[in-house]
């Protein structure tokens, strides 16, 4: 089972495995071409050498020879370094935390803990709603009050205006004014009835 | 693998901040 | 407890002094065999080089590789961590594999302060219209107050012209 080394692939932004493989192939294309060096050296000496024994096919059976022994050796030693560069450099430890996962230290919580937090959050915006559109509706009220007291107050200024016409007269208030127009008449009355009265 | 891996681990890390902006936004939207 | 880059320098350097052992002058004599015994200085001078130039090649190339993934960097800021987490011992929380599971301790905070700010806000409200509110009831009961006014005072006139209509029915009779 392969560890994919994930929270190490978050940290680092590639796969730990990746950087061994780019070292592997490089260090094994070092070594195949630096033997392919070696080898172009030695036949470029022998080629100053016509009659020395030995042929470039034996030249290239050593090379491979060598190169064959060498990458034994390598693999297993690679194999270690990987081991020893995997688990003491490139893994972040089991009790290290990346500091953008801080949060999920800080606010550990469970789905029902969040969904009634949102819910509770949502029922706040609730409530917030309800309380502007009752603003609103007070305001309109308070507008309409305006409206409907100015006019109350026309109607009663109206009333005043009688009232003071009454009183412009010398009469105190209406009703007085009127009780007094009463009597005046009920007085002309009796006087008609006397002189009703007299004539007959 | 590999490929697969990177691109969990990126998402993981980008994401969230992503997610975050667009609920923020929400948020004051909400606000205003 | 030494830093991680110089875990990796000296991996690495171990690694390449293991595969030079491995790869010595002996074993390269026995591979070339035929050569040496042709050129035995120049064999000599061959496998120096060899090593040489595979150690520059591998030791440049890690380099390269530090560069490219920003290694010291990283290793730095890692070894901090480690040092900041010293005294945790249980291991720390790791991505679940449910994104909108991790999500929520993201989310959270901000989910908090929506919250405290609109508690905050729905505070001010309540309070703001519960004063309003009064200002609606104190001026209901002013329109009652003149709706009464002036109902009492029609009321008044009306009884006046009654009276009147009385007055001037009994003087034609």
């Amino acid at each position: 089972s392969v560890d994919p080394m994930m929270y190490e692939a978050q940290f680092f932004g590639f796969t730990p495995q990746t950087c061994i493989l780019r070292i592997y192939l490089a260090c094994q294309d070092y070594l195949c071409e630096v033997m392919l060096v070696v080898e172009k050296v030695m036949m470029k000496k022998l080629e100053s050498f016509p009659n020395c024994d030995i042929s470039p096919f034996q030249i290239r059976e050593s090379t491979e020879k060598c190169l064959l022994f060498l990458k034994e050796r390598f693999n297993v030693l690679f194999c270690k370094m990987e081991q020893m560069l995997l688990k003491l450099v490139l893994s972040v430890p089991q009790n290290v935390l990346l500091p953008k996962d801080k949060v999920h230290e800080q606010y550990p919580c469970t789905k029902e803990e969040f969904e009634f937090l949102q819910k509770e959050t949502e029922q706040l915006q609730q409530r917030c709603k309800a309380e502007a559109y009752a603003r609103e509706a007070l305001l309109a009220e308070l507008e309409e009050q305006k409206q409907v007291q100015a006019e109350l107050e026309k109607i009663l200024q109206w009333f005043d205006g009688l009232d003071n016409v009454f009183r412009e007269h010398g009469n105190s208030s209406l009703k007085e004014s009127f009780a007094f127009m009463v009597q005046n008449a009920r007085k002309l009355q009796d006087v008609k009835n006397e002189i009703e009265l007299k004539s007959k | 693998l590999d490929e697969v891996i990177v691109d969990t681990a990126t998402k993981r890390e980008h994401f969230p901040r992503k997610i975050l902006g667009e609920v923020v936004k929400a948020m004051k939207i909400e606000r205003e | 407890s030494s830093s991680r880059l110089l875990l990796f320098d000296s991996i690495v350097q171990r690694f390449l002094s293991a595969l030079l052992e491995a790869g010595s002058y002996q074993r390269f004599v026995q591979c070339y065999q035929r050569f040496y015994k042709f050129q035995p200085e120049m064999t000599q001078n061959i496998y120096d080089q060899f090593v040489t130039h595979l150690q520059t090649s591998i030791k440049d190339e890690i380099e390269d590789i530090k560069q490219e993934g920003n290694l010291e960097k990283l290793f730095d800021s890692l070894d901090k961590l480690e040092e900041e987490a010293r005294e945790r011992t249980g291991p720390a929380w790791r991505p679940s594999g449910v994104p909108e599971e991790d999500l929520r301790s993201t989310l959270l905070p901000y989910y908090l302060q929506q919250k405290e700010f609109l508690q905050k806000r729905l505070q001010e409200r309540e309070t703001k219209n519960a004063r309003l509110a009064q200002v609606v009831l104190t001026g209901r009961e002013k329109i009652a107050a003149m709706q009464q006014e002036i109902k009492e005072r029609r009321e008044a006139w009306q009884a006046l012209s009654k009276a009147q209509m009385e007055l001037v029915r009994s003087v034609v009779e």
